[in-house]
Formats: C-alpha cells, sequence, structure tokens
C-alpha cells in the first residue's frame, strides 16, 4: 500500500459518499445517470470475485464489501425506492450502455492476464469502469446546470483513478516484477474522458459560478 | 518464472 493508492482509494469511498448524502438527503436522483451505477455495480461485480477466495488484507476485504454493497443498494434505491425514482432523468439517461458493456467483455476476451475465467472478468471490470462514466458526463451535459453534490461525486470519482496512475509509476519504480499494463492503460483513459469535465469544474470553482458543461 | 500475480489493488 502506498499513499497515492490509499489517497485514491479515499477518494473513491468519499464519491460513493457524497452521492449516498445527496440520494438520501434531498430524495432525489436528479442529474444521476442510472446506466453508470448499474454500470458500476457491473464493474465491482466482476472485479470482486477473488472475494472469498484470495485474502489480501481486512482493509482490501472490508473496502471490497462497501463498494459492492454500495453501488448494488444505489441501483436498488433508484430502481425502487417510490420517492427517489421519481425524480429519475429517465428521458435523458439514454445512452446506449450495452455498447459499452459488449465492446468491453469482447476486449476482455482478447486483451487479458491469463485466459481463465476470472482473469476474463477481471479484464471486463477494468475496461468496464473506464467507460462507465460516459452516460453520467452525457446526462450532466443534457441536464445543463449541475447540483454541487453531483459536480462533487463525479469530481471524486474522476480523482481517485488520477490518484491510482501516480500509484501504479511510484510502484513501477520501486518494486521488481510489477507490470499493470492493462490497468495503467485503461486508468489512463478513464481519467482522459474526464478532462473536460476537470476544466469546467474548475472554472466554475474559481468564477465561484455554477457548474455547467456546454451541451 | 515471476509468481502469479494476484490482484491487490481495489
Amino acid at each position: 500500500m502506498n499513499i497515492f493508492r490509499f489517497a485514491g482509494d479515499m477518494m473513491h469511498l468519499t464519491s460513493i459518499l457524497v452521492l449516498l448524502l445527496k440520494i438520501y438527503a434531498t430524495k432525489s436522483c436528479s442529474g444521476i445517470s442510472l446506466k453508470t451505477q448499474e454500470l458500476y455495480a457491473l464493474v465491482f461485480l466482476a472485479r470482486y470475485l477473488d472475494l472469498f477466495t484470495d485474502f489480501i488484507s481486512v482493509y482490501n476485504t472490508i473496502m471490497k464489501l462497501v463498494f459492492i454493497v454500495s453501488s448494488t443498494a444505489i441501483v436498488w434505491c433508484m430502481k425502487r425506492d417510490r420517492v427517489v425514482r421519481r425524480s429519475y432523468d429517465k428521458q435523458l439517461d439514454t445512452f446506449r450502455h450495452y455498447f459499452l458493456l459488449a465492446a468491453s467483455f469482447a476486449l476482455a476476451l482478447l486483451v487479458n492476464e491469463k485466459f481463465t475465467f476470472q482473469e476474463i472478468f477481471w479484464a471486463f471490470s477494468i475496461y468496464l469502469e473506464a467507460v462507465a462514466i460516459l452516460p453520467q458526463l452525457v446526462l450532466l451535459q443534457r441536464s445543463g446546470n449541475v447540483d454541487n453534490l453531483t459536480g462533487q461525486y463525479v469530481f471524486f470519482l474522476g480523482a481517485y483513478r488520477a490518484f491510482y496512475i501516480l500509484n501504479w509509476i511510484y510502484r513501477y519504480f520501486t518494486e521488481t516484477h510489477f507490470s499493470r499494463w492493462i490497468a495503467c492503460i485503461s486508468g489512463l483513459v478513464q481519467t482522459a474522458l474526464y478532462a473536460d469535465f476537470f476544466y469546467y469544474y474548475y472554472i466554475s470553482w474559481k468564477n465561484n459560478t455554477k457548474l455547467k458543461l456546454p451541451a | 518464472e515471476p509468481e502469479p500475480k494476484i490482484h491487490d489493488e481495489l
């Protein structure tokens, strides 16, 4: 464990807590893409298949459980909770995310660490996570002004993978036999997708104006 | 032969 990875995990956790706060405090999921939340739930379920077979540390196991439970709870809440689901922007959340699923799985069959069930699903989760934010970013562009909590949610979600890139650079220089090309390249793509969001987020923070993504 | 890599990251 290094400071970059720990900071990244804490930012990831923060993004989930901010999203939970938004949904439970405002009893609304307006501006949140259900499709992105479904993709994230799949990412965690596909990535943590080794939850009960490979014990790494208490921290690792607890965080995996937190990510799986929180992501499925958010999807459940946006679909089933009578009050919350009324505020879901169904007509705006129209990104065809099944293409992202199919493309990620196809790529995982071709490019993986080892052609085993667990490794294919691990690579699938890595590729899917890189593109999972797309429905959310498209929804933000369509829904015009973005409320603070939603903006903070996306910001922390983007920042966490940027810290993971620092973690991979650090591990590359400090550990022998360290190579995580699949995660690293995918992480670079993932962070790059947030580039324009980060730019408009910084502008809104600097000018102290409402965050607005150009359509 | 490097040891089989387990995914120790989240």
